[in-house]
């Protein structure tokens, strides 16, 4: 259902912003390559358990997640100080993002759909999961479904992406006026191509933006059971999960 | 004691498709 017409005029912001996201095949296969050059160092009998799996794949998600930051436009034109700021402000509600977008296009309540390609029934997760994460789950299921009932599609999605990156409100940026200026051509961009792409859709700008503050709730909640479960030595260390989730509550 | 560099900037200041 996110596959979107073919809109008369496609606004070449849209289309840049679009040409930054990777090839989603070759993430894949990157993370699946990575997971399991991992496990075949860990031997047969180590069986790592569930949510550890699940911390490895985010791990390698966030790192795709910098190699698209680092190679997009506007963002490459930022000192390194500025980079690191913005990512540490975003980097959950990114991850989010692409979970639950993935989530869209997968099209399945039932099911997740992982980053490696793998479908895992919810029924399972939920009866593996302990209550927080059950709910947490549950949550990105639920925005998926609102997000499915918009019928965002990827387009919509990488304008999303340039404008959680894109946060005028990250204190202490050396470039705040830049920051601020891409947030707006990106907010002009993404008006201007629902309103042209799904003219039968006057609100559909809005109802986009207006999901943002429930993905960042989202994002929170999955950071703070983040902390709760590195804090029970239940994270994989050394990661950049880790690092990301301590940058940002330092 | 030296802090330990950041990954995160690691990354950014890795030269492009290393």
């Amino acid at each position: 259902p996110s596959a979107s017409p073919q809109p008369p005029s496609l606004p070449p912001q849209v289309l840049e912003l679009l040409r930054c996201d990777p090839d989603e095949l070759v993430v894949q296969n990157k993370i699946v390559a990575h997971l399991q050059q991992e496990q075949s160092g860990r031997g047969r009998l180590d069986k790592p358990s569930t949510f550890s799996l699940m911390c490895r794949m985010a791990d390698q998600t966030l790192f795709s997640i910098v190699e698209w930051a680092r190679s997009c436009i506007f963002f490459k034109e930022l000192r390194v100080g500025d980079q690191m700021k913005l990512l540490h402000n975003c980097w959950s509600e990114l991850l989010v993002l692409d979970h639950i977008f993935r989530q869209v296009q997968h099209g399945q309540e039932d099911s997740i759909l992982l980053v490696t390609g793998q479908e895992v029934e919810l029924s399972f997760i939920l009866s593996q999961a302990e209550a927080t994460l059950s709910s947490l789950v549950q949550r990105g299921q639920e925005l998926a479904v609102r997000l499915r009932a918009l019928q965002v599609d990827r387009r919509e999605i990488a304008c999303l992406k340039f404008l959680l990156l894109f946060n005028p409100n990250v204190k202490l940026l050396e470039d705040q006026a830049f920051v601020e200026g891409v947030q707006e051509q990106v907010n002009g961009a993404l008006l201007e191509y629902t309103l042209s792409t799904y003219p039968q859709f006057q609100e559909k700008f809005s109802q986009l933006v207006v999901r943002l503050p429930e993905l960042r709730s989202l994002s929170t909640q999955a950071e703070d059971y983040l902390c709760y479960m590195h804090l029970s030595g239940e994270v994989p260390c050394n990661n950049l999960l880790i690092e990301m989730l301590h940058a940002k509550r330092a | 004691e030296p802090e330990e560099p950041s990954l995160l900037k690691k990354l950014l200041l890795a030269p492009a498709n290393s």
